[in-house]
């Protein structure tokens, strides 16, 4: 199984 | 006011096909360095980042920053009216609601105004960190779109792994599976037609193939796109737009749970 995580989860919210 | 004029008005045409079924709607930020965007598609599970330099532009003016909301399906709706060889013009005032897109053909004999009506969006702006990759890899952007959309039609997931033998996508599902593989070849006269591999360390990850497939609605804007990849972290997906900037899709590897 796999997921998939937010794209934001990546990146950090400036 | 902001004013912003580019005698090569398909590349515009070109930007917003590319971007409207991944981003219904985003903000246009203009200063005077240029104009960008920054978008996520709805599941949130890729990022559009989209740079235009303000030198790239045949006029480009910008007294003000500015967030201009704009709702891609109707850009697009307005943009199929442009010519394909038109010089546009956007142009909208300070804290307008609305932007103003001119076409002249390149005669001179025909000029059209549309204004679109402007959006206001929430959105939060997420920082890019400029990092080394552990593998870059630039392809054909031809044989980029005929990679994934070939084993779009076989898997839902490719699993994309660098290695000093090359670049293989793999891929599987009912039919059966598939894998592509490309070598570093620089063999072909017109650089536009090699492949580039830069590879740091060997790195191997997974990505929902949909998402991939959507990114190569860029494929018009560049002969050459950039892969780049990195352990655990987002793929890049990088298309050069010539002189006036570029479009950067990231996307959010699969994880094993």
């Amino acid at each position: 199984q796999t997921k998939q995580r937010s794209i934001s989860a990546f990146f950090k919210t400036s | 006011m902001f004013e912003a004029r580019i005698t090569q008005g398909s590349v515009l045409k070109k930007l917003v096909e590319a971007l409207k079924e991944l981003v219904t709607e985003g903000n246009f930020d203009v200063s005077n360095t240029g104009l960008s965007l920054q978008a996520m598609d709805s599941s949130h599970v890729c990022l559009v980042s989209l740079t235009l330099r303000e030198d790239g532009f045949d006029h480009f003016r910008c007294d003000r920053n500015m967030a201009m909301g704009i709702h891609f399906g109707n850009l697009s709706k307005i943009l199929k009216c442009a010519g394909n060889e038109d010089t546009i013009t956007l142009k909208a005032e300070d804290n307008a609601d609305q932007l103003t897109l001119m076409f002249e053909a390149p005669s001179q004999d025909r000029i059209s105004d549309f204004d679109l009506k402007l959006m206001s969006i929430e959105s939060e702006h997420l920082g890019i960190p400029d990092q080394d990759y552990s593998a870059e890899v630039k392809l054909p952007s031809s044989e980029y779109q005929r990679i994934v959309r070939d084993l779009t039609s076989i898997g839902d997931t490719v699993l994309i792994s660098a290695t000093k033998e090359g670049i293989k996508f793999s891929t599987s599902g009912d039919v059966g599976t598939a894998n592509i593989t490309l070598r570093h070849n620089t063999t072909p006269e017109k650089p536009e037609e090699q492949t580039f591999i830069d590879l740091k360390e060997p790195v191997a990850l997974t990505f929902a193939l949909r998402y991939l497939n959507n990114f190569s609605k860029a494929t018009p804007l560049a002969p050459q796109v950039k892969l780049s990849l990195t352990k655990d972290l987002p793929i890049v997906v990088e298309y050069q737009v010539g002189e006036l900037g570029s479009v950067r899709f990231y996307l959010a590897p699969k994880i094993d749970d």
